[in-house]
């Protein structure tokens, strides 16, 4: 059913687009991350490289991730521009972080079918071979949490990690706000670490803006 | 936007009429990264009767079309000129919480229009 537009032009064009809220000014300009520039241009369908890419493509399916979904989010670590996130030692040589993810944008209605974590970090001349990077969930309690995945250091590329699963939970709303404690197993070096990226790329499905499947006649 | 000087004006067949929405018009165009704007395009024109030697197309519109024409009955009339093939566009924007958003929304693009 469709609900009676409103007669303020703009409030009905965000709620067409299911937008609930007024665009705040000039927001905080950074450069769009390139992973994002290649999902747009593979789904825009006015852009020939997606003409040429085989269109048409599947509703509500991500292509490129293959998953389902119609909306993605490049999310940083909040806190994280322009300061890194704090840095502590709580054990030995090797560092650890508290990382930030400000999930309040995102409605309940929204399904997530992709939680991927990507860390930048930035070791000089260290034999980052044989390390690993243990994450947990991070709460206000001293105790540790339990481990939720461990994964391995890629030398000189970004690290990521699949959180779906281990850390956000399929076919549920998304946490409003989700925090990981990262814990760097670095042997027994004295490791120079830092953290230079945080970011969580959210692939999240909303049923209502799917068309309804055809019935065959 | 409509584009002037368009096709045959709002007369003529039923056909598409280029429409071009600019996000500019909403003063969105500070947090839009793209598109601009988009070709949505809208329906227009007279409902007839099949062109002669066009393609043979009796369907439930021609046949109103003929029942109209032959014995005009109140609140029956002519078929409706309207989309008949759609498809979607991606927006890629900053929300307020400054992350970059792509949301995909189907049937935003008005390719064909048709007689029903």
């Amino acid at each position: 059913a469709l609900e009676p537009a409103p007669s303020v032009p703009t409030t009905a064009l965000l709620q067409a687009l299911r937008l609930h809220e007024e665009p705040r000014g000039v927001p905080t300009l950074r450069p769009v991350p390139p992973v994002m520039w290649r999902l747009f241009r593979r789904r825009h369908p006015r852009h020939p490289q997606a003409a040429r890419a085989g269109y048409p493509l599947r509703p509500c399916h991500v292509e490129e991730l293959g998953v389902a979904g119609n909306i993605v989010r490049h999310i940083p670590a909040s806190g994280l521009f322009p300061r890194p996130p704090e840095t502590t030692r709580t054990s030995g040589l090797c560092p650890t972080w508290t990382v930030t993810f400000d999930l309040s944008g995102v409605e309940p209605a929204e399904r997530p079918t992709r939680a991927r974590l990507e860390l930048r970090l930035e070791a000089e001349n260290q034999d980052t071979h044989r390390w690993e990077l243990s994450v947990a969930l991070s709460t206000e309690a001293t105790s540790p949490r339990p481990e939720l995945l461990r994964v391995p250091v890629p030398p000189g590329l970004p690290l990521r990690a699949d959180l779906l699963g281990p850390a956000v939970a399929a076919n549920v709303s998304v946490p409003r706000t989700l925090r990981l404690a990262l814990s760097l197993d670095c042997g027994a070096a004295n490791a120079h670490v830092r953290l230079a990226e945080a970011s969580l790329l959210l692939v999240t499905l909303d049923p209502r803006l799917c068309p309804p499947p055809r019935p065959r006649r | 936007h409509t584009e002037p000087g368009m096709g045959a004006g709002p007369g003529g067949a039923c056909r598409t009429r280029r429409l071009h929405v600019s996000f500019r018009e909403v003063g969105w165009h500070r947090w839009v990264i793209a598109p601009r704007g988009f070709l949505a395009n809208f329906c227009q024109g007279a409902c007839t009767l099949p062109e002669p030697g066009g393609p043979p197309a009796l369907n439930h519109a021609v046949l109103r079309t003929l029942m109209h024409a032959a014995a005009p009955t109140p609140g029956a009339g002519l078929p409706c000129c309207v989309p008949a093939r759609l498809s979607p566009i991606s927006v890629l924007f900053f929300d307020n919480s400054d992350n970059v958003v792509l949301r995909h929304y189907e049937d935003m693009v008005v390719d064909e229009c048709g007689c029903r």
